[in-house]
């Protein structure tokens, strides 16, 4: 046997500009959040707590596009989404389109060990949320000023329906159909790297 | 998007991934992360949390992915890592992590940078972006 092992991701496609700071802010947050892990880990946790647990702190860290701090959508509304799988039994739990659940990741848990659902979305998973009495919050917890001013932008461009950009600050003009994509060497499915800058 | 794989010290795998979603997308659009195979796996042999362009996690299953190369092909974590990123996302790009029963910590990804950070039992452990 190995032994134990964790890793941690905050999310890919990061954009090439992110400034000094902000990188090291990341690197604070991921490390923080390896250390949970690693102190649960010592202590014989086992590994589905132990995820749950480390995600939880992601979602609660507006840093990252989780819980507090998600994107928004084109409403300026969050639809959060996550799961969680047991790979003892192959057991699993997840939801979708949650806008008042501050731990999505603890009621994807909670779909897995309380219902005879693998996953719940929308309305019937905000009904069972109530029902597990999982903490809510206000709509305006989760959503950050940084994240207003990225929704901003892309409506701007107005090209969100295709390419989902999001001018670069000091681009005059950005395409606004998908047809005219600029051949930007950064580009992430086919767009623009700045698209998923918060991401 | 976040996510956390983890081997505990009884072998057992378990996989978790939280996410907002893309900035300014069409609401009840459903994403990678909470489909099962897409965005999060997790069996006997290893766990995996992707993240990144979501469709082109969902049509490549990029999560069990790994794991059935793992499975069916003998590939080691790190080969079925780089296997899956290298041959299965098309023109997409993600990027993800993983862990094997055996104590192994892996990643890959075919964006610019990643935010990620692993830690084994005998001390090794690393944070990284690019």
């Amino acid at each position: 046997m190995g032994g134990w092992a964790i890793a941690v991701h905050g999310g890919a496609g990061v954009d090439p500009n992110l400034p000094a700071e902000r990188q090291e802010e990341a690197k604070r947050v991921i490390a923080r959040c390896l250390h949970i892990g690693i102190t649960a880990l010592r202590g014989g946790a086992a590994a589905v707590d132990v995820v749950e647990m480390v995600v939880r702190e992601l979602e609660t860290d507006p840093v990252f596009n989780s819980g507090r701090g998600s994107a928004l959508t084109r409403r300026g509304t969050v639809e959060m989404e996550a799961s969680i799988m047991d790979g003892h039994g192959r057991r699993c739990g997840a939801v979708s389109g949650l806008s008042t659940v501050k731990n999505p990741v603890s009621l994807a848990r909670l779909v897995m060990d309380k219902s005879p659902h693998s996953y719940l979305a929308f309305d019937g998973a905000e009904e069972f949320a109530r029902e597990q009495g999982v903490e809510v919050m206000d709509n305006s917890y989760f959503v950050t000023e940084e994240n207003v001013g990225m929704l901003n932008l892309a409506k701007e461009a107005n090209s969100i329906l295709f390419d989902y950009r999001v001018p670069v600050p000091g681009v005059e003009t950005c395409s606004a159909s998908a047809g005219s994509m600029v051949d930007n060497p950064l580009q992430m499915n086919g767009l623009p790297i700045s698209v998923y800058a918060p991401e | 998007t976040v996510g956390c794989v983890v081997v505990d010290g009884n072998g057992c795998c378990a996989a978790a991934t939280s996410t907002g979603g893309l900035m300014n997308k069409l609401t009840g659009r459903i994403g990678d992360s909470p489909l099962i195979g897409c965005g999060t796996y997790a069996c006997e042999l290893c766990a995996i949390s992707c993240t990144g362009e979501g469709e082109a996690i969902i049509r490549s299953t990029l999560a069990r992915d790994v794991a059935a190369v793992m499975e069916y092909k003998g590939l080691g974590i790190q080969e079925a890592v780089d296997f899956a990123i290298k041959s299965r996302l098309d023109k997409g790009q993600a990027g993800l992590i993983a862990v094997s029963r055996h104590g192994e910590v892996a990643c890959g990804f075919n964006t610019t940078g990643m935010f990620r950070g692993s830690a084994t039992e005998d001390g090794f452990m690393k944070v990284g972006i690019w």
